[in-house]
């Protein structure tokens, strides 16, 4: 009974375990597919355009953003060799990377909030290999919050 | 028997769970690896961009800092305190080793 | 990176996970370390 007292406790440490890199692994698989649809969408545009946009309208992978209120008071120091830099904001400010910029923008196909439509389900499954397939259908229909075994 | 019985099935997915585990491992090491080498791409690293336009349309109204920095660099934001005046003070310091930082402000306007 | 004892959080471009960044800003929005 000990024995199983403490198998049960095993089990438990290794679901979890098992939940932490299902969730790791969905967020890879965002990853992918928004990298891959950014630079197919802009491949694209740069055929119909026939030219790249200006370099200084654009901004190259990989950044952060910081954002915050247009009202804020922003203070910044800058070492000469910019190599370091001080911000002092007077209000708060939120900092996101650029998947979470791309997810915003619809790249991931709204498979981060398990909205995501048969055609970009379709345009989704293109875009990762297919051993993953099977989790993606999964996130389409919401993120994968238990066990799930393919 | 019964306690028997649930010995053997607990052991049972223990030893499944270990499976999926390893299965797991595999399928992150392969993605990160796949990413690696998409983002790493020469043809593709050039259409790696997003617009000034794609950035303002995600977070609308609000002022934005694009911070671009090499691997490694450090961003350290310590817990707000409030300051002489009886305001919060909000605070990010940026530090590269390795090369320039570079910050753009962007809004709509 | 981590907690240091004065309480800051440390984020390291293209080697910390986005998680950093959410416990950054919610440590920004409640004042409290996570």
């Amino acid at each position: 009974a000990q024995e199983c007292q403490n198998l049960e406790v095993e089990r438990q440490r290794k679901l979890e375990r098992i939940k932490q890199k299902q969730s790791q692994l969905q967020e890879l698989i965002l990853q992918q597919i928004a990298f891959k649809n950014l630079v197919q969408r802009n491949r694209q545009q740069e055929q119909q355009t026939s030219r790249p946009p200006p370099s200084n309208s654009v901004i190259h992978l990989p950044f952060i953003i910081v954002n915050t209120s247009k009202k804020t008071v922003i203070d910044c120091s800058i070492s000469n060799d910019k190599f370091e830099y001080l911000f002092n904001f007077d209000n708060t400010f939120e900092i996101h990377d650029d998947i979470e910029v791309l997810k915003r923008m619809g790249m991931a196909c709204g498979l981060e909030s398990g909205k995501c439509s048969p055609e970009d389900l379709k345009i989704a499954r293109s875009l990762i290999p297919k051993a993953l397939e099977p989790y993606l259908t999964e996130m389409a229909h919401g993120s994968i919050n238990n066990v799930y075994v393919p | 028997k019964e306690v028997l019985d649930q010995l053997q099935h607990l052991k049972a997915q223990i030893e499944e769970l270990e499976m999926k585990e390893k299965d797991l491992d595999q399928q992150k090491i392969w993605l990160q690896q796949s990413i690696k080498n998409v983002s790493d791409d020469p043809t593709n690293s050039r259409f790696a961009y997003v617009t000034h336009d794609d950035i303002c349309n995600c977070f609308s109204g609000d002022t934005l800092l694009a911070i671009l920095a090499p691997s490694g660099t450090q961003l350290e934001v310590p817990v707000p305190e409030l300051g002489q005046n009886g305001q919060k003070k909000y605070q990010v310091n940026l530090r590269s080793h390795s090369g320039p930082i570079q910050v753009l402000l962007m809004n709509r306007e | 990176g981590g907690l240091s004892p004065r309480d800051k959080i440390f984020y390291y471009f293209s080697s910390s996970p986005s998680k950093r960044l959410r416990e950054i800003n919610s440590m920004i929005k409640t004042g409290e370390t996570p």
